[in-house]
């Protein structure tokens, strides 16, 4: 099936969302 | 320590899979048996989406300002970091020797790496160890099949690519059957 696949510089960037804090 | 599922939140980017985060810390002067290795572990948080992960992790000690004989561990729901689990019984890790200082950045790649399904080997991957030592760091990657080269093979390309590891580092792969008769993790 599909897998969901996120890069590092994705995954950093939504560091700095508000919901991740 | 029970695994208990968790839903993504509203707006929040789902991931593959759930995971858990485990600490656990050698208490001073003995040696541990099997049993009591397991009781020293504890979930400190499940998450099943980049937004949860990062409200955990942005929360834990860096693992570079970890002390003692510890380990941190991030693995799927419901899959123990034990060798005994039955998820792990005919699997192994990859193992990377790391001088200190360098194991926070390498940790985070790692699991970045993980979380965001770099590896590219189906269910394989059950989870990442990073183990605080004395005079080294250690950070680990878990599958399930030692014997499936081809899957080993790609976990540790994978692996060399997304640590952007030093020269010279030393990468070696263990069975957890090993582990069991050598009672040693590396």
């Amino acid at each position: 099936g599909t897998r969901i696949i996120y890069d590092r510089s994705f995954l950093l960037k939504c560091r700095s969302s508000p919901m991740a804090n | 320590c029970t695994f208990e599922d968790v839903e993504p939140g509203a707006g929040e980017h789902p991931l593959q899979y759930t995971y858990c985060f485990w600490y656990s810390k050698k208490p001073p002067g003995r040696n541990q048996d099997a049993s009591s290795f397991e009781k020293n572990m504890k979930i400190i948080g499940t998450f099943r989406s980049v937004e949860q992960f990062w409200r955990i992790y942005s929360h834990m000690i860096r693992a570079n300002d970890l002390t003692g004989h510890s380990d941190v561990h991030v693995f799927k729901g419901g899959i123990k970091p034990l060798w005994e689990d039955k998820a792990n019984r005919l699997g192994g890790k990859w193992i990377v020797r790391l001088r200190k200082g360098l194991v926070a950045r390498c940790w985070e790649n790692l699991i970045l790496a993980m979380l965001g399904e770099q590896f590219m080997v189906g269910d394989e991957v059950c989870g990442a160890v990073v183990s605080i030592r004395f005079q080294e760091d250690i950070i680990s990657i878990w599958n399930r099949s030692a014997n499936e080269s081809q899957v080993t093979s790609r976990i540790r390309d994978t692996l060399c690519r997304v640590l952007n590891l030093p020269p010279n580092t030393v990468m070696e792969y263990k069975t957890h059957n090993e582990s069991l008769k050598d009672r040693s993790s590396f």
